[in-house]
């Protein structure tokens, strides 16, 4: 079953 | 200081409560350009941008950059105080302590003004990358909506195909299977209510449903609802508005 990943893994602090 | 006065003030308490339910605190930021808000929800699955811009409002000035810190299950409570066709205005000054909010009715013989407590809120800005997407479907966003809620029924996520053909809107779970397919229909007599593809490549993305839904709040703000997609990519679901917009995006399921 697919897993829920984080918005962090893609989009960094500026 | 910010002054800025909404003439539709129905449009700010439907931002309110298209976001109020993912995000409990944010700063709203304040500058020429008009007032922006972005924060993640607190499992940092799915992020909200927002913007108003300055040119929805009238008057609207802000002189100095201002970050106003607000609870957003607060504010939304200061709005429901507004009547649905009141003018809204909000006012802060540089300190930023509180946001003054006037509610004004047509008849401009009631005027009622509340003082909402701000506070400092830490947050930091996400870097979104410019991302030209492999599929970006623009469609009814009652439709969208619907179809959000009725899978919800059978699971916890949907898988989205796009092809050129169509997009497929599938659901499996423990009491069987659904699946919403709408077709490419440019042509349709009523131009609200088609479904547009534009695809560089075909994708299959799953997607938590519960998120979906949340972000259908927005549906009152627009007709229409564009989401972009690219493989492994964080989905984009945006509702532009006549002087901004609102844009959420949702980290995807990936398989194991």
């Amino acid at each position: 079953t697919p897993v829920q990943k984080s918005l962090l893994s893609f989009f960094k602090p500026k | 200081m910010l002054e800025a006065r909404l003439q539709t003030g129905a449009l700010l308490k439907k931002v309110l409560e298209a976001i109020k339910e993912l995000i409990t605190d944010a700063n709203f930021d304040c500058s020429d350009n008009g007032i922006a808000l972005q924060a993640m929800d607190n499992s940092h699955v799915a992020l909200v941008a927002l913007l108003l811009r300055h040119d929805g409002f009238e008057p609207y000035r802000c002189d100095r950059s201002l970050a106003l810190g607000v609870n957003l299950v607060s504010l939304s409570k200061v709005l429901r105080c507004a009547g649905n066709d009141d003018i809204i205005t909000l006012k802060a000054d540089d300190t930023a302590d509180v946001l003054s909010l006037t509610f004004e009715n047509t008849d401009n013989d009631r005027i009622s003004e509340y003082e909402l407590k701000l506070m400092d809120i830490d947050s930091e800005h996400l870097g979104i990358p410019d991302t030209t997407y492999e599929a970006v479907v623009q469609m009814s966003s009652a439709e969208f909506a619907r179809i959000c809620k009725d899978l919800q029924v059978l699971s916890d996520s949907v898988q989205i195909d796009v092809t050129k053909e169509g997009v497929k809107f599938g659901a499996k779970g423990e009491l069987g299977s659904g699946a919403v397919t709408l077709k490419q229909n440019g042509n349709v007599d009523k131009e609200e209510e088609a479904t547009l593809i534009e695809l560089q490549q075909n994708v299959s993305l799953n997607f938590s449903l519960k998120y979906l839904v949340n972000f259908t709040k927005a549906t009152p703000l627009a007709s229409r609802v564009s989401l972009s997609m690219s493989s492994e990519v964080p989905l984009l679901v945006e509702y532009k508005m006549e002087a901004g917009y609102i844009r959420y995006y949702l980290a995807p399921k990936i398989g194991e």
